[in-house]
């Protein structure tokens, strides 16, 4: 379903030029749930951005649902974006002129079939992360915690194919952080939706079926969690 | 040297009014290490931008190295924050425009004696959180753990008296973690820097000396760690 080959990413500014990704090979199934594990700066974010279709590989192919990557028109590059991939960034980026509400619903608004009740489906996703009594305040009035968990009611808001989370419990306490597993969790076994998420946390790849390991742009390991 | 009495935090923006703060109270002694642990939302980052003069307080006092800071002037304030102060910020807030050194050295050039080898200073910083090779990168350039380094090592630069950090391991792997850590508590050792640290991880709370515990704008513990 999400297949990386021989994938290479190197970023240039001209004066220096950094190798992210070395030769990253991948296969994922659809429904599989898969912790994504390393050291700073080894590549994570940056494999996840090309899984998003938010970045190009440098070399190396990515095919997504059989179709390679590089042959789909922009049309439908958005597309696969906006519905069927949930991304939560590390940092968050939610809109900070727009309350939690607007933000989440938002991905809705951008639909080409627009929906019935785009409101209550928003609510429904910030019930989900115990936001909704927040639904009027905007990012400045929120913790870095609850800032997290609207990215993630953003992120499920289109019921998306793929959930691509990157470290979506970093800013957050041990409870909460297990109630944002929880609901991955969740989806990932109602919907069988792919769900990927990198993590630095030790206890939650171990909820996770898969866990790869990178290092220095190159997976290092990747094997069958054996649920800590 | 900081002392919180009866201090209320209160957000208004009209409309909503949020109770933050609802009245806490707080002795910390000049080189104490604390950590600060309480779950999302309850208050921890809107403590430590009162106690880091970022904010101020809706009601109650703030009493630092004996001072009533309410009576600080405004250069007395700005010197406090940019000396004698070093704020680790849950969101980093690098300028996006200056790489990595140039972020660094910036709190150098603001003071009033001005020093002799401010990029030495600022390098040696760099190279305490590992992150020297990347001097010449720009936040875009860096990875989230990266980023929240440099953000230690600016804290560090000039050498203050208090190091208020607001999740300083939230984007950090455990081994890195784990050096942040270690550094942190070897200049608390070595120069009586009063450390205080708000963390989800209760592996760093463990190390710390003393662990305060703050729910829903409350401090509802305050006592010695038993080490973990
Ligand atoms: N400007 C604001 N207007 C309204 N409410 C605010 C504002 N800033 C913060 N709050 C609220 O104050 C509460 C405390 O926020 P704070 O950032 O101190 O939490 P925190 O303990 O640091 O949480 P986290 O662990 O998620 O970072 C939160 O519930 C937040 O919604
Ligand atoms: N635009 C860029 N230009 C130069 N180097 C870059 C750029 N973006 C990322 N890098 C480098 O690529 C490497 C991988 O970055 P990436 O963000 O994927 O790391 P990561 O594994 O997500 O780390 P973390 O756990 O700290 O978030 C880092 O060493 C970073 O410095
Ligand atoms: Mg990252
Ligand atoms: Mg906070």
């Amino acid at each position: 379903f999400i297949h990386l080959d021989s994938i290479e990413k190197t970023f240039s500014n001209g004066k220096l030029s950094y190798h992210a990704l070395k030769g990253v090979n991948l296969s994922i199934d659809r429904g599989e749930l898969v912790a994504l594990v390393g050291p700073s700066g080894s590549g994570k974010s940056t494999a996840m951005h090309l899984m998003g279709l938010l970045d190009t590989p440098s070399k190396g192919r990515y095919l997504l649902d059989g179709l390679p990557t590089s042959q789909l028109t922009s049309d439908e590059r958005a597309h696969w974006r906006n519905e069927k991939i949930g991304f939560i960034f590390q940092q968050f980026f939610l809109l900070p002129k727009f309350n939690a509400l607007n933000n989440v619903v938002l991905p809705l608004r951008y639909r080409k079939e627009k929906l019935e009740n785009p409101i209550q489906i928003a609510r429904d996703r910030l019930a989900d992360v115990s936001m909704l009594p927040y639904e009027a305040h905007r990012p400045y009035e929120l913790s870095g915690g609850q800032q997290q968990r609207v990215a993630i009611a953003r992120a499920l808001v289109s019921n998306p194919d793929i959930i691509l989370a990157d470290e979506p419990t970093g800013a957050l306490d041990s409870k909460t952080s297990a109630d944002v597993l929880d609901l991955l969790k969740e989806i990932n076994q109602a919907r069988q939706t792919t769900i990927i998420i990198v993590t630095h946390d030790h206890h939650v790849a171990q909820q996770c079926d898969r866990i790869i390991q990178i290092h220095d742009g190159l997976i290092v390991d990747d094997s069958v969690s054996t649920g800590g």
